[in-house]
């Protein structure tokens, strides 16, 4: 597999801290209108570096901070770490996992770790190099926006292609 | 440059006309080039044949066929240029169960290379994950994981995930 | 009651004579992916005066005309029949019905009958003054456009008001 | 006009407050100008809460909250300024079980004053409806219609519809 794990804590509707462990094949996410499914696929972009805010369903970056519900207070910080086995040597690094973790506090800029040590995104991008991840429109397809797939312009219809090369 | 876009353009057409055709259970789907002088910047062309219908522009298309036929061509896509993880938010959405079937045939088929993470609210394709994750929010406002058994009731502390196949 | 029954042939997927029945309260539409739903609320749409090909899922107004299938031949022209009850005095005429008719050839312009006889589309918007219909954006929510209700732009979310008004 | 718009902004703003809380179950919601002293181009801004969450912008709403926040609108504007007949294509897609009741409730009631046509693939949906029409493509290609009874059989040619009280 590749996507181990993921634990997220502050990060949208994820107040508390959360681990969520994935296998090979196949995972369904389940659950009710609002519950935070789509949360968890902006967790993951959000953490492979998304810088922007219209593809998070947000206004400003800090949005994506719990900002609180009727009965608890915002948080101050929202954190994500995932954790990606290199089982195939699909990254070229010695290490057979990695662990990425993003950080943000209100008002701040967002910080990156790989493996604990604080890096650059520029550093991460490197690592996905050439396999496809990062690129948002490949490898994370989000709710609604399949039938921009098959945009009315004919023009657009290439980025998929473009991508791919 | 346009070599390699050339290549991948034409090994996503080829691939096209085979998921179309699993998908759609017959038919067949053409891609071309607005401007074959000019690939590099062409827009795309793309005509479809349901089966039993005629050939035509992808625009007078139901609403569940454009999803199954944006469906075919992302598929399409990561035959050729295989991505480690694939994250798909609520695709399934527009399909009936007659669609809803062969799309999960293809899916189960491709989990066997990648690893996938869907979102989703339909039964057939929850059935064909290895591993189910319920999204709830127990708190308002506070989402939290509950990892599922595989007829979708909710697994105790010690129990042992049941694999699929 | 409104809207009392439809007749349409040669409308995209209806090539044979088609003619459906209205009832007061809610009727519901129901059938596979593909199979012709969206194609009778366009339908409505174009005899009420529709302009706009884009509106119709189409590229030229010829292409609302039956194209053909594996089997069958294209037809040369399409024709939709519309009859509306006056129940309430609502229409500023003083029949308890009316009829209208919309007909278009291949290469040709559409053509407008009011209860029989020829009739341009002004006098046809006329007769619906005030009472919101033939406001696309108003009395027909199509496939897919409930999300741009609340469209992400501030100034677009006033169209769905000043229609109102 | 300036009066004209202010007035039916008001009327809307009033009955949405309404229309949301009976789709959501509770919370509340809010439309504002974003320039008030300039309302005839003024954007809006709209701020919802669902029951239990906190105040926020409906750019952060799962897909299903914006559809239902999306219809809570339209009926809003449905009840300040009626329309004879409204045409819904499949609005109800992306709601769960705990919505679709809600909005069908809110539906059976408008439907008392005007007339509804609605395509669906929900079975709660169907279930409120007076009147069922399958549309099939018996014929490849080409549509036609079948008069369903209420429990979605096909009704035969001399027997009456049941229409629900
Ligand atoms: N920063 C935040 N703080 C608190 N709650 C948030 C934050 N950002 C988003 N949310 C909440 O998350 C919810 C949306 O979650 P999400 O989009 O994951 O739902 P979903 O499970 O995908 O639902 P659907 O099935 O309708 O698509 C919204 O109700 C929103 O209020
Ligand atoms: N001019 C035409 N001639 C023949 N067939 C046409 C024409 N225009 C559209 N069609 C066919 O009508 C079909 C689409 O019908 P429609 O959009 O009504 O489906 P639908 O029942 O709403 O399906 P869904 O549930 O997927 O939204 C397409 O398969 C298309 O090929
Ligand atoms: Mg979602
Ligand atoms: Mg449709």
């Amino acid at each position: 597999g590749f996507l181990k794990r993921i634990e997220m804590v502050g990060f949208k509707s994820f107040a508390d801290r959360t681990s969520i462990e994935f296998v090979d094949g196949i995972t369904a996410l389940l659950g009710p209108n609002g519950c935070g499914k789509s949360n968890i696929v902006d967790a993951i972009k959000w953490v492979l570096g998304e810088q922007s805010v219209r593809n998070m369903r947000a206004e400003r970056m800090e949005d994506v901070i719990f900002g609180g519900s009727e009965k608890r207070k915002a948080l101050s910080a929202a954190e994500v770490t995932i954790t990606i086995t290199n089982d195939r040597g699909l990254l070229e690094v010695e290490r057979p996992e990695i662990a990425i973790k993003r950080r943000i506090f209100r008002d701040g800029e967002s910080e990156y770790f790989l493996n604990g040590s604080p890096a650059r995104l520029k550093e991460i991008r490197e690592l996905f190099h050439d396999t496809g991840i990062g690129k948002s429109a490949y490898s994370v397809m989000e709710q609604g926006r399949i039938d921009q797939v098959l945009s009315n312009k004919p023009e657009e219809r290439r980025c998929l292609f473009e991508e791919a090369a | 440059s346009e070599n390699l876009f050339l290549q991948t353009y034409e090994a996503i057409r080829e691939r096209f006309h085979e998921t179309f055709r699993l998908l759609f259970g017959g038919g067949r789907a053409e891609i071309g080039l607005v401007d074959r002088e000019d690939p590099l910047n062409s827009g795309l062309e793309i005509y479809v044949q349901p089966p039993g219908k005629k050939l035509e522009n992808i625009s007078l298309l139901s609403g569940g066929e454009r999803s199954l036929c944006g469906i075919a061509l992302m598929f399409a896509t990561f035959q050729v240029k295989p991505s480690p993880f694939h994250i798909l938010d609520e695709i399934d959405a527009a399909l009936d169960e007659a669609s809803i079937q062969r799309f999960v045939n293809l899916l189960v088929d491709s989990g066997r290379e990648s690893q996938f993470l869907l979102v989703t609210h339909n039964k057939r394709t929850i059935a064909c994950a290895s591993s189910l994750l319920g999204v709830t929010m127990q708190e308002s406002g506070v989402s939290s994981i509950i990892t599922l058994r595989l007829d979708g009731q909710e697994r105790k502390k010690d129990e042992e995930p049941i694999k699929v196949g």
